[in-house]
């Protein structure tokens, strides 16, 4: 564990709580996309089905299980809740985001470490997280209104990743010298994708304007 | 050096 990596986890437990937060204090998703949440289910599943087989440590056991339970808490809201899920607009959520299911599960099973169920799936659960966030920044473009609290989860969202990419860098020239390539590449993309989200928020940020992206 | 334990990140 290292500086940049528990940074890292820590934004994107923080990213969680902000949207958790968002969504029980003011009992409304609107400017949520609940498919990048149901992705995200998808890919915790597919990442840590090695909870209860694999100890790692007590923190890796306790995270995973955070992570799992706070996106079923977040789709259930969004989905199930009487006050939330009047606020989920679903004409407004128009990726096809299972559109995305496949081509990381073909490029899973031909791109992996090793070809074992546990590996393809987790290779496919990085592939998916790196495009997971492709509903929720198109949602954005056509919100006319970003709120705070969505901005900001979105930030730290992809903040998160960013920091597991200097993790990554600190990893391979200071401690193992292993090259982790399908992360690191994995990581890249999804970083990239936020590359203009960051720049127009960090915009709106100095200039205290409202967060509003070119459509 | 001591390999590191496989998918040790979240």
């Amino acid at each position: 564990m290292n500086l940049f990596r528990l940074a890292g986890d820590m934004t994107h437990l923080f990213s969680i709580i902000v949207l958790l937060l968002k969504i029980h204090a003011t009992k409304s998703c609107s400017g949520i996309s609940l498919k990048t949440q149901e992705l995200y289910v998808i890919v915790f599943l597919t990442r840590y089905l090695d909870l209860f087989t694999r100890f790692v440590s007590l923190y890796n056991t306790v995270m995973k299980i955070v992570f799992i339970g706070t996106s079923f808490a977040i789709v259930w809201y969004m989905r199930y809740h009487k006050v939330v899920k009047q606020t989920y607009n679903k004409d407004e959520d128009t990726f096809k985001h299972y559109f995305l299911l496949l081509p990381c599960f073909v490029l899973a099973l031909l791109l992996h470490n090793e070809f074992t169920t546990m590996d393809v799936l987790w290779t496919f659960s990085l592939y998916l997280e790196a495009v997971a966030i492709l509903p929720q920044l198109v949602l954005l473009q056509q919100s006319r209104n970003i709120d705070n609290l969505t901005g900001n989860y979105v930030f730290f969202l992809g903040a998160y990743r960013g920091l597991y990419v200097l993790n990554w860098i600190y990893r391979y020239f200071l401690q193992d010298h292993r090259a982790r390539w399908i992360p690191w590449i994995s990581g890249l993309v999804q970083t990239a994708l936020y590359a203009d989200f960051f720049y127009y928020y960090i915009l709106s940020w100095k200039k205290h304007e409202k967060l509003k992206l070119p459509a | 050096n001591r390999q590191p334990p496989k998918h040790d990140e979240l």
